[in-house]
């Protein structure tokens, strides 16, 4: 997957 | 999202409105720590300026930009229009104690060495301390009006859905963000106490006060 998480939350 | 992450966000929102009604209201900001509303403008600032270049949805967009403006107007309501009622006597808590290591450790702990996630680091690590100054207003004065209890508990209550939140998404997406929820325990436990004393006196009708 993608190391970098998608930040989705506030 | 989930019904966590939605009622948390909710909680957020209603934080801020009654944050909003009791200087309107009351047509002061008494008993609100300025550097703690300081600190939420340049979390929210750092973390949501993404609006720019990463879309999530409409959702996400509005909040952002509710989160940012709201917290700007607070700022121009203690600092211009209720000015005389803000006492930055009692609201001496030393904000570059929380800025420094927030920084520092936003340039260790980060998902890629780059502006825009460094940036976002630090807005999770600083929005995580950035009560402190308020909490301890509140440990100084020793007590406080209920609505402004009212607003700590729904800022409280916000981040504490956010754990079941990342419990819930870890098992049914396999999604774990290890900074923002080692962060998101830090910045729940700092209300425990408050907590304790919110539940046990001012939803049982009695003035929120600390034992001496």
């Amino acid at each position: 997957g993608n190391p970098v998480p998608q930040h989705d939350e506030l | 999202m989930n019904l966590f992450r939605l009622l948390g966000d909710l909680s957020h929102l209603a934080s801020i409105l009654v944050l909003l009604h009791k200087i309107q209201t009351s047509r002061s900001c008494r008993g609100i720590s300025f550097k703690t509303q300081a600190l939420y403008v340049a979390v929210f600032v750092a973390r949501y300026l993404d609006l720019f270049w990463r879309y999530i949805s409409l959702y996400n967009s509005a909040m952002k930009v509710f989160f940012i403006g709201s917290s700007c107007y607070i700022l121009y309501l203690m600092k211009y229009r209720y000015r005389p009622t803000n006492d930055p006597s009692i609201d001496t808590f030393r904000i570059e104690y929380l800025l420094v290591p927030c920084a520092i450790l936003s340039l260790i702990f980060n998902y890629n060495f780059m502006p825009t996630e460094i940036l976002w680091s630090f807005s999770i690590f600083l929005e995580s301390v950035a009560i402190l100054p308020q909490l301890f207003m509140l440990q100084r004065t020793g007590e406080a009006e209920a609505i402004t209890t009212h607003y700590l508990a729904a800022l409280g209550i916000y981040r504490a859905l956010y754990i079941p939140n990342w419990i819930y998404r870890y098992f049914t997406e396999g999604v774990i963000d290890p900074i923002a929820v080692t962060a998101g325990i830090v910045q729940t436990g700092l209300y425990l106490d408050f907590f304790y004393v919110y539940f046990t006196k001012v939803l049982q009708g009695q003035k929120f006060e600390l034992p001496a």
